[in-house]
């Protein structure tokens, strides 16, 4: 039973049934995947993260996160279905072998397990942590704005019962700071990748500041080859540019962080809605938003193979 | 749990800043508990926002006032929410 997944990629599923699903992928896949743990949440939850490695010391990596607005579900489902995609691409798709040769990928599916399990048993609407913000009877921070990049500047609210409160100071959230000091301890990680929903846009920075970024030819270049790529599939159209060009200033966001930290390659994907339903993507749409998107971020996983620094 | 009977998802779309504007003002009026799913961005930029039933009134009022054009996108979210739920219930069952 465990070596056969019976898990159903085209549903929903609860916080464990996903946590499940990365144990079978560990198992199932155990040359090249292993589940890691690299914090815990403000409740207690593991953070797991999966890693895609065939070996090597500190080779360079590649971050890619989901769920940090627990109320995305597409997004978690999303990076569960790419976990087994990589998984079982590699060695047969001559892309993916060659990049897991060259380099690893570490793979976050739950980013804001607490909020993840609200929106299953209280809330479905819930976005942000499940913190309690002292001398407020609001709870949560939004983990999307508390980022050390230009923390607690425009686009964010410094009242707790605010759906974008960017918390009392940058890396209040402990889902934060694990992924910050994760990525601190690794040392070598080029390209950070984050899962949003919805309004197919394919972002880069910044948000807290609307001047372009160094690399802003090559992201752009690279966000619009990434965008053909996801529109091949299904015709999904896609936007490209920065955040702040794009959509509006949002400060304490975490591609900001991450390029500012020296990670040229950061990249935030907002997937598919249908025009309908915003970010309650029927569940039929799951493993089609899935595929298109993959093809998208394997474009940008490619460029950063090819182009190490 | 907390249940969004009557909830309406508008989808507002706005002509200029001016109409940006207003909607931003709409933001910040914590008593109609409004939920921006998209929020006020730029003009060729659809608004998305969850209204609670009590304030459905006042808010579709406001944006007729103002001759802000906006569409219903949800019509009923607990109606969606309980086909979320039956779907994955129909998949834990096979």
């Amino acid at each position: 039973e465990r070596s056969r997944s019976t898990f159903n990629y085209g549903t929903y599923h609860s916080l464990d049934a996903i946590y499940q699903e990365l144990d079978n992928l560990a198992a199932e896949y155990s040359d090249i995947v292993s589940k890691l743990q690299i914090g815990e949440s403000y409740e207690g939850r593991p953070l797991y993260v999966l890693r895609f490695s065939t070996g090597g010391e500190n080779r360079p990596a590649i971050w890619l996160d989901a769920g940090i607005h627990s109320r995305e579900w597409v997004t978690q489902a999303s990076a569960v279905w790419i976990a087994r995609q990589i998984a079982s691409d590699y060695g047969s798709d001559p892309s993916v072998t060659s990049l897991l040769n060259k380099m690893d990928i570490f793979l976050l599916p739950v980013s804001n397990p607490d909020g993840y399990v609200y929106t299953h048993t209280m809330n479905r609407m819930w976005r942000k942590t499940r913190s309690k913000n002292p001398g407020s009877l609001c709870v949560g921070v939004d983990p999307n704005r508390n980022w050390d990049a230009g923390f607690g500047g425009p686009g964010a609210s410094s009242s707790p019962c605010s759906d974008s409160y960017h918390g009392p100071s940058a890396n209040s959230e402990v889902e934060v700071k694990s992924v910050v000091d994760f990525i601190k301890n690794h040392g070598n990680v080029l390209a950070f990748l984050t899962l949003h929903s919805y309004s197919q846009l394919l972002m880069y920075p910044y948000g807290y500041k609307c001047t372009p970024p160094a690399d802003d030819a090559e992201l752009n270049a690279l966000g619009n080859a990434a965008a053909s790529a996801i529109q091949s599939l299904y015709g999904t159209t896609y936007q490209v540019g920065s955040i702040c060009s794009t959509i509006y200033q949002a400060s304490g966001g975490s591609i900001d962080w991450s390029y500012d930290y020296g990670i040229k390659y950061s990249f935030a994907f907002e997937l598919r809605d249908t025009g309908r339903y915003g970010f309650l993507l029927p569940a039929a749409q799951i493993i089609p938003t899935a595929k298109e998107t993959w093809l998208g971020l394997k474009k940008i996983m490619e460029h950063v193979r090819d182009n190490l620094y | 749990l907390e249940t969004f009977v009557g909830h309406q998802v508008l989808r507002i779309k706005t002509r200029n800043e001016e109409q940006l504007k207003q909607l931003r003002f709409l933001e910040t009026l914590e008593h109609l508990q409004l939920d921006f799913w998209l929020n006020p961005s730029a003009p060729a930029l659809p608004v998305d926002v969850r209204i609670p039933a009590s304030s459905l009134q006042a808010v579709k009022v406001f944006l007729e006032s103002q001759a802000i054009e906006y569409s219903i996108l949800i019509e009923d979210l607990q109606v969606v929410l309980d086909r979320e739920q039956q779907d994955m219930v129909a998949s834990q069952q096979v």
